[in-house]
């Protein structure tokens, strides 16, 4: 099972089209394994991206020093994960005997 | 089905088990259609709500085509159990099933749902492998014969929005293609994502307006007033190109061009803290508040006829 320790979800609002386009870029940087959750739309629409650990400073930086406003979404994705499967296991485990 | 805990996130075989209970709670409603196969050999279930009638005027209605957006398939389920709780206690949904079908495919993407339980949470698209190419899967909301392969789709296999070689090279795709066209009678058209709080029109592949904008416009408008009416949540609306990006090969854009004026896709929940891990305790406020812009869609599809 892939597990997520270390990667944080991003959230950039763009300023303006040429933020838009420096954003855009970063889709076309495959080595970075960005997965896109919410896409570029338009100026002020924020973007949404997951960053895996090994690209995350890179990311960084390069908003950065693009002058792009990010804020951290999701802290650890892992983290997160494993609250929901936890949720559904301690869940499973009061519905069983009822059904 | 009356205990079956709708505020969780179930495994596909659970929500198999709840789709065949449901069926044998109300076998004068509900029957299962298994349009066809996944890649992987898993059925493709569509269940049928149904008062009589043969070949009815119908409305449709799949969840859980990107299999990572979970509060879409949990939805369906809620859905589901809401149409056969409310035939014959809500005047106006018992008027639309008097005289019209509704098709429900909770699982859309069977294969992609069950990997994401089992392998990566993260997953998106189908799972069949790419010849050539070391990554699997195609997008399955771009794979559709509508501006397919064109901007707003990716050629490449390994990217998350994979248009796929050709068109409805998806079994998941193509099985409702040709369920759609077999039936022939479908009026409303509604293809449940998530998430970003949007409700979109088509067409996503080009700018050109469809011929039906305003009315379109007018009755998604409606619709997220339905549905902020609940909880207050805020919804954007209008055509996919305009409100998000332009987007090639899109389910919605292929119903409107096969002539089914009412077809929507919806963004659910949420607006920015979980994305797709939306916590479980979220699931049955977003299904009700969901279900009151489903009901205005329907309605209205209901009292146009065409």
């Amino acid at each position: 099972k892939e597990t997520f320790e270390g990667h944080q979800v991003l959230r950039i609002v763009p300023k303006d089209d040429v933020q838009l386009s420096l954003i855009k870029d970063l889709e076309d940087m495959i080595e970075f394994e960005l997965d896109f959750w919410r896409g570029v739309t338009d100026a002020v629409t924020p973007v949404d991206i997951r960053v895996p650990f090994h690209s995350l400073q890179t990311v960084k930086i390069y908003l950065e020093t693009q002058g792009i406003e990010y804020s951290t979404m999701i802290e650890d994705l892992q983290t997160m994960l494993d609250d929901e499967q936890e949720e559904m296991e301690s869940a499973a485990r009061v519905t069983q005997p009822r059904n | 089905t009356d205990s079956y805990d709708y505020g969780r996130y179930h495994p596909i075989n659970e929500i198999y088990d709840f789709q065949d209970m449901l069926v044998a709670e109300n076998p004068n409603m509900v029957s299962k259609i298994v349009i066809g196969q996944s890649y992987e050999g898993r059925p493709l279930n569509v269940l049928k709500f149904s008062t009589g009638g043969t070949n009815r005027p119908a409305i449709w209605i799949d969840t859980g085509i990107h299999s990572r957006e979970w509060v879409t398939q949990a939805s369906g389920q809620w859905f589901a159990k809401k149409i056969v709780t409310d035939y014959g206690r809500d005047p106006t949904l018992t008027a639309i099933l008097n005289k019209m079908d509704i098709f429900l495919e909770i699982v859309t993407n069977p294969d992609g749902y069950y990997y994401t339980h089992n392998n990566n949470r993260m997953w998106r698209k189908t799972r069949k492998p790419n010849p050539g190419s070391n990554c699997v899967g195609v997008d399955p909301n771009r794979n559709w014969d509508a501006g397919f392969g064109g901007p707003g789709a990716s050629g490449r296999p390994c990217s998350e929005t994979y248009h796929g070689p050709r068109a409805n090279s998806e079994s998941e795709v193509k099985s409702i293609v040709d369920f759609v066209k077999s039936h022939g009678n479908f009026k409303a058209f509604i293809s449940i994502h998530s998430y970003s709080q949007m409700l979109l029109y088509p067409y996503g592949y080009t700018r050109t307006p469809v011929k039906d904008q305003a009315e379109l416009h007018s009755l998604a408008k409606k619709a997220i007033t339905d549905l902020a009416s609940l909880y207050g949540t805020r919804y954007r609306y209008g055509s996919i190109i305009s409100t998000i990006y332009q987007a090639s090969g899109g389910t919605i854009d292929w119903t409107y061009n096969q002539g089914i004026k009412y077809s929507y896709t919806f963004e659910l929940r949420d607006t920015g803290r979980y994305g797709f891990i939306l916590p479980p305790s979220q699931i049955i406020p977003t299904a009700q508040e969901t279900w009151l812009a489903l009901m205005a869609i329907m309605d209205h599809t209901y009292k146009n006829p065409y």
